[in-house]
């Protein structure tokens, strides 16, 4: 069989409160070293929110809640997919993260293009 | 011959000068939908800057000059140089990006892990 996303991705993700503030967000991803959080209220997936939002944020002069600036409608995977799926996925959506999840929107990973590149460089 | 970094890289890249202030890096990164840029004086490679570069600023209350939060050491890549290599140096230093380099140093293009996921989205 071909690469599967659970055998690339990286499990557990870091997630984000959707209680958190932009502050709380741009602090993680310095202190994680990552790019791209999952959103999630009781453990369910509500959105994504990435270094490229907190951009977004201080070119607008934003700040409070996550909720503001996290995109709600996310574009996933699961993981039995391959990672070719995967990989087109995040070209047509111009995103480089794919949370990972099961038929509940429990978040159990995070698939992304730097886990994809890094096979290419190991001649996978 | 295998994929080169000249046949996946963009060209040219969406650069900014080392005169630029945080917030100015932050709404270029917002309209040219880009995380990662070479950061440059009279055309010549002095840095690189990204969306995780910004929320390093948010987290830390910085403002002011592009110069406070871009990394100087930039890890860079040639037009000739096979892909497997530049996703192996991505992957050694935890990065995403390489600009695209002259032997003078002039910034002729960026490749980033997308654009090294992309191939394997299609099979290459
Ligand atoms: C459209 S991309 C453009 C920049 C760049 N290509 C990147 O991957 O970050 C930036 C936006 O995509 C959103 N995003 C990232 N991953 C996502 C996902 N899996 N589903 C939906 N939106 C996502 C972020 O919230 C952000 O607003
Ligand atoms: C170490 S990475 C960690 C987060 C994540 N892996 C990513 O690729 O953004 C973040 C830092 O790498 C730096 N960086 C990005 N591309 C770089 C490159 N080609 N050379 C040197 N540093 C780079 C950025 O300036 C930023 O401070």
């Amino acid at each position: 069989r071909g690469v599967l996303v659970r055998d690339v991705m990286t499990s557990p993700a870091v997630t984000v409160s959707a209680d958190a503030n932009i502050k709380d967000v741009a602090k993680l991803i310095v202190t994680s070293g990552i790019n791209h959080l999952p959103v999630v209220r009781n453990g369910i997936l509500v959105g994504i929110v990435t270094s490229f939002d907190i951009a977004k944020a201080v070119a607008g002069g934003v700040e409070g809640s996550v909720e503001k600036v996290m995109t709600k409608n996310v574009v996933t995977a699961i993981p039995d997919e391959g990672i070719e799926s995967a990989a087109r996925k995040m070209e047509q959506h111009d995103i480089s993260a794919l949370p990972v999840i099961t038929s509940g929107r429990k978040v159990i990973g995070i698939v992304t293009t730097e886990d994809i590149s890094k096979l290419v460089g190991r001649r996978y």
